[in-house]
Order: structure tokens, then C-alpha cells, then sequence
């Protein structure tokens, strides 16, 4: 995935079996965004991978504060590329877990 | 290790922990 900064990773181990899953926002490199993040904690949320999209959490994320409006592009696409490899894997593997 | 707890309108809850240093400096 490409470098935007932001690091999105799961925050729990993914058996492949629950539609949702946790995971792990925080800011690596805060150059990289317009808006100056609250504070370089780590967000951890859970995510539906079949009834949510990354463009949802990011600007839930930006209506709390974590970051800035004109960072919304780039925590959602932090969130789509982790969830993407999630979803690539499931496919993978998935099968092998039922 | 102090964690604050943000929950959305939405219903979504954000949790926040201080990011372990080790992975601060990784890039």
C-alpha cells in the first residue's frame, strides 16, 4: 500500500469468519497531512466489511476531531488499502478457514 | 497508559491508546 502517512493495521486477529473487524489508525508521518491531527494516538474502531466504507469511518473520524477536513482523502484511503489486503487475504485463505 | 473513548453520532466507537514508540519511528 502506499506510504500516505497514516498507518491503518488490525488491531485483532482475523479468523475470516465475522463481517467485522477491528482496526488500528494512527499517524506516522503527520508531514504528510494538511491539517495538524489532534493527537498522534492511536484510533481503534471496528469496521463492517461488508456494510461500511472507508469513506464513512474517515469522516466519522474528522466530525470527532481526530483530524482535519481536508484530510479526509487520505485517512479513507489508509482505511481502503488495509481493508482491500483484509478482503484480498479472506479470499485467499477463506477457504481454508471454513 | 491512559485511554480516552470517542463515540460517534453515528454509534461508531474510537478508542484512543498512546501508539507503542517503537512503531512511531518505523516507517
Amino acid at each position: 500500500a502506499e506510504d500516505t502517512g497514516v498507518r491503518v493495521e488490525l488491531a485483532e486477529e482475523d479468523h475470516g469468519r465475522k463481517s467485522t473487524i477491528a482496526l488500528r489508525l494512527w499517524v506516522e508521518d503527520p508531514k504528510k497531512l494538511k491539517g495538524k491531527p489532534k493527537d498522534n494516538g492511536a484510533i481503534e474502531f471496528t469496521f463492517d466489511l461488508e456494510k461500511e466504507t472507508p469513506d464513512e469511518v474517515a469522516q466519522e473520524m474528522i466530525d470527532s476531531g481526530f483530524f482535519h477536513e481536508n484530510d479526509v482523502k487520505i485517512v479513507a484511503k489508509s482505511i481502503r488499502d488495509r481493508v482491500a489486503l483484509i478482503q484480498w487475504r479472506r479470499e485467499r485463505i477463506g477457504p481454508a478457514l471454513q | 497508559n491512559s485511554l480516552t473513548q470517542v463515540v460517534h453520532s453515528a454509534g461508531r466507537r474510537f478508542i484512543v491508546s498512546p501508539v507503542p514508540e517503537s512503531r512511531l519511528r518505523e516507517s
